[in-house]
This record gives C-alpha cells, structure tokens and sequence, in this order.
C-alpha cells in the first residue's frame, strides 16, 4: 500500500519494522581509553550503523520513491542527527551514561580524555534527560527519527526542474504522515486534547537541539580528522566530507 | 560509484 492510503497506525508499524538491530562494537577495548583509541571506536561504531541507516531509511514507506538526489541530500543532511537520537534512546533509562553500543558504554567523564568531546557529551546527556522526563515512548521514538530524516534539508534546497518538484511535493505528503503517525502514537497515551498538544510541541522542539549537537559533533569530528587523531574512511568519510 | 549511492541502488535481498 502507498503510505498516503496507510492508517496513521498501519504507517508506525512499517517504521518499527525498518528498525535496525542492535549492533555491537566488537572490539577489545582497552581501558583507559586515549583520544586516538576512543575516536577510534567512535568512528568504527559510526561507520557501522551508517551502513545501517541506509537500508533503515529504504525501509520508510515512501522514501524509495524521492529522487536519487533527494535520497541522498537528505541523508548527507541528517546522518549524525539520526545516530544521536539512536544514541539517547538506548540511553534514556541510564541517567549519566551514553549507551553508544551495549559493548561500548560511556560516563560523561570518560569524555575527559577527547579534548572538546566532554562538552558535547553534556549536550547528548542534557537533551537524552529532556526525552527522560517526558518518557518517550517507541512509537514517538520512530516517527521523530523519521521526521529529522525527512525534514533535514526542506530549508536549504528548493526545487528548480519539474523532476525536483515533483520529489519535494511527494516529501511534504511523505512529512504529513510521518507527523499524522507522531499524532496518533500521542493520542494513545490518555492525555487530554491539551496535553496532547503541549506533548506534540515539547517534543518536536527537542529536535531543534539535536540539530545543534549534530552540527557541534561535526566540527568536532572534523577538527579530530583534520588533526589526525583519528582516519576517517569509508561511509564515513563520505558522509563527513558532504557536511563540511 | 559512492558508497551511499551503492548502497541507495542496490535492491534489498
């Protein structure tokens, strides 16, 4: 079925099914870390879920059918975005720690030994004690990540060809049922009309800040690789090289 | 060919 003819309900289980698995670092991880050995896993990590996040967002009713260039502008826009919200999630029941991997935990003060990371850490802890405090549900989860996929470069590029205005009109109703699912999924907790609106609000203003700390981590990131702390190869690299 | 658009192309199994 085309998303536009799916239930707000039938749409939210075709993104918990696009979820990807758990992933694990895998290495042997020698404490105490040092810069280099921690962007090292860093990175690893992040180049393993970005293979990931590519078959999660083929997986969103839809996306398939955005031009080629759409597809890949929006996810060059939005990756470490995306693997930051995946990152509070799996550590929104762990106050004071990052659950990068369940192989690869980290406490804020960990982040002494990256020179710069401690003060994007507290960024990720403040944001992931925000989703904490208003108990985030899975099915919210799902469409927020949807929503920062989809609505990452709405306001950088506009549409010149037909082609391209064809693929950005199919991205705005593709936006109207990813929101029209965050609606519905609000609607099951039994809170009153109000609530539910102020619950909507508090939660999509959430993404404003994890668009912050992805552009912090970028620099920081990129500042590692220019500095020759870490390689950054691969998916990665492409991804990073995009967004500087 | 990019990795991305590799990955973006190639069908699911």
């Amino acid at each position: 079925a085309h998303h536009s003819a799916m239930s707000p309900e039938e749409f939210i289980s075709r993104i918990m099914e696009a979820e990807p698995p758990e992933i694990y670092l895998m290495e042997d991880m020698k404490k105490p870390f040092t810069e280099a050995s921690m962007m090292m896993s860093l990175t690893n990590l992040a180049d393993k879920e970005l293979v990931l996040m590519i078959s999660w967002a083929k997986k969103i009713p839809g996306f398939v059918e955005l031009s080629l260039a759409d597809q890949i502008h929006l996810l060059k826009c939005c990756w470490l975005e995306i693997l930051m919200l995946g990152l509070m999630w799996r550590s929104v029941d762990h106050p004071g720690k990052l659950i990068f991997s369940p192989d690869f935990k980290l406490n804020r003060e960990e982040g002494q030994c990256v020179e710069g990371i401690m003060e994007i850490f507290d960024m990720l802890l403040a944001a992931t004690s925000r989703f904490r405090e208003l108990k985030l549900q899975r099915e919210e989860y799902v469409c927020l990540k949807a929503m920062i996929l989809l609505n990452s470069n709405l306001c950088t590029s506009s549409p010149q060809t037909a082609e391209e205005l064809e693929s950005r009109n199919k991205l705005l109703r593709l936006l109207d049922s990813v929101i029209d699912a965050l609606v519905w999924a609000i609607s099951k907790l039994g809170l009153s009309t109000q609530q539910q609106t102020l619950r909507l609000g508090h939660l999509t203003m959430l993404l404003s800040h994890i668009r912050h700390v992805s552009n912090k981590g970028m620099d920081h990131l990129s500042s590692m690789k220019r500095k020759n702390v870490v390689l950054v190869y691969d998916l990665l690299l492409e991804m990073l090289d995009a967004s500087t | 060919h990019t990795k991305l658009l590799q990955l973006l192309t190639t069908k699911p199994e």
